[in-house]
């Protein structure tokens, strides 16, 4: 394709044919249209500085950088194409990959990535972020939810009842994301409901992003003991997959989209298998 | 005998500091999740158990735990197959069902009888990948459910022999 895309009657996710990055989302309904630029990233976690000798681990997380490398500059990209559902499937690294879903009636994008087992062999602990860049000015705020109840305003280096003294420009701006974080201008709502609790802040104005998975060489010493390095059955690492579902809509009409999204996230369909074709079902 | 309540002590161990952030040793995680999993075992026997009621009818059902990748070895194996969703909701809801298979044409018809539109895909390299050995699924069944508030419905699946000349799983070839 000379510009790949995935859409529904909703919703179309438009990637860039050099990089096979997303570059931008279109609400069709509402004729609202977005550059998002989204990529994987990981920061380096520390094994002390000058500054303090607080490692990364598994309570701490303290990145050396202040910005996280790219997994890669180019994801190589095929699409899957159906009169049910449309996907684009990114490769990112041997080790971390996307699937970018749109089923046919669904107003959210699907984004299912994979990622681990976490190399180590350059002697560095990772930690893996899922990020999402868009030009909306967002003067500092983003919001996150309170254990899936009531929505919280976060302000970068900013605390609501102390004078706050900033010292980890990036740690130090990380909340906890049970359910959903989003980010919004006077126009435009980007939100992302996530399956698991994870990490997420938004860094710059107009960046969201979302720790996915992590993999450390060194103890925090605040009492675990040990490097958060499970090596898994095969000695390699763990692998991760999960979900996260993205939203772009008008901040007035996101609340409803995310709230029932986030309630069947929640309470899923259960699927049960049975063997032969009886049907299991009484009409009463 | 199905119960809850192995799961439900086995959760509120989970309720500690460190089992929600994740802060315990291994060994420790080791033991939170075969608790977990005996509390799931115990309650997969409940559901069976309630849906057999309601149901009113015997059958042995089989909880698919590894979807995330693809790996069901009930699905993968019987060429007919039935699948109950149960909707916890107290509204309706539409859900997409994918389950691993190993045919590529198969008819899918709702608790009327009426034929539901599926489709076939292979499972990604990826997924073939991360599932490590387990499980020999090649495709995927994928099909819309539509399911009650605070009650389920029942999907029967049938494998069916491909008409010659008719197109196979979709196609992924890069592009």
């Amino acid at each position: 394709d000379q510009t790949p895309s995935i859409q529904n009657k909703h919703i179309r996710v438009r990637f860039d044919p050099v990089t096979g990055l997303i570059s931008g989302i279109d609400n069709l309904e509402k004729n609202l249209s977005l550059p998002v630029t989204h990529n994987f990233y990981w920061y380096t976690g520390s094994k002390g500085d000058y500054r303090s000798g607080q490692t990364s681990g598994a309570y701490i997380f303290r990145p050396v950088e202040g910005k996280p490398y790219p997994m890669a500059a180019n994801a190589s990209i095929y699409k899957v194409q159906t009169a049910m559902f449309e996907e684009i499937h990114q490769n990112f690294s041997s080790w971390c990959s996307q699937v970018v879903r749109l089923h046919r009636n669904q107003r959210m994008v699907e984004l299912e990535w994979t990622v681990g087992p976490i190399p180590l062999a350059d002697s560095r602990g990772k930690e893996i972020i899922s990020r999402f860049d868009t030009p909306l000015k967002t003067d500092g705020l983003f919001y996150t939810d309170s254990n899936g109840r009531e929505i919280l305003q976060r302000r970068r280096d900013y605390r609501p009842t102390w004078h706050f003294n900033q010292t980890e420009p990036v740690a130090g701006n990380y909340y906890p994301v049970n359910t959903r974080i989003f980010i919004r201008d006077g126009k435009f709502q980007l939100s992302v409901l996530t399956d698991r609790s994870q990490g997420g802040s938004s860094i710059e104005d107009g960046s969201l992003e979302l720790m996915v998975h992590r993999r450390l060489i060194f103890d925090d010493g605040r009492g675990v003991g040990e490097a958060l390095n499970e090596p898994g059955e095969d000695g390699k690492g763990l692998v991760v997959r999960g979900k996260h579902l993205l939203f772009l809509d008008t901040p007035s009409a996101s609340g409803q989209l995310h709230r029932l999204a986030a309630e069947q996230q929640y309470m899923a369909p259960l699927v049960v298998v049975a063997g032969g074709t009886g049907a299991a079902y009484r009409t009463s | 005998a199905g119960d809850s309540a192995t799961l439900k002590r086995a959760v509120a161990v989970a309720q500690h500091h460190d089992a929600v952030s994740g802060t315990e040793k291994q060994n420790v995680v080791y033991d939170y999740a075969k608790r977990l999993a005996g509390g799931w075992d115990k309650c997969q026997v409940l559901v069976a158990n309630a849906l057999s009621i309601l149901t009113g009818t015997k059958q042995n059902f089989a909880f698919c735990n590894n979807l995330n990748i693809s790996v069901c070895p009930q699905t993968e194996s019987l060429s007919a197959f039935t699948v109950t969703v149960y909707n916890p909701l107290g509204r309706p809801v539409s859900s997409v069902v994918r389950l691993p298979v190993n045919g590529s044409v198969y008819s899918v018809s709702d608790a009327r009888g009426q034929t539901v539109p599926n489709q076939v895909v292979a499972v990604s390299a990826v997924t073939r990948r991360v599932r490590n050995g387990r499980g020999y699924a090649v495709n995927e069944l994928v099909f819309e459910a539509s399911v009650p508030a605070v009650g389920f419905t029942t999907f029967t699946v049938s494998r069916q022999q491909p008409s010659t000349g008719a197109p196979g799983p979709s196609d992924q070839t890069p592009s």
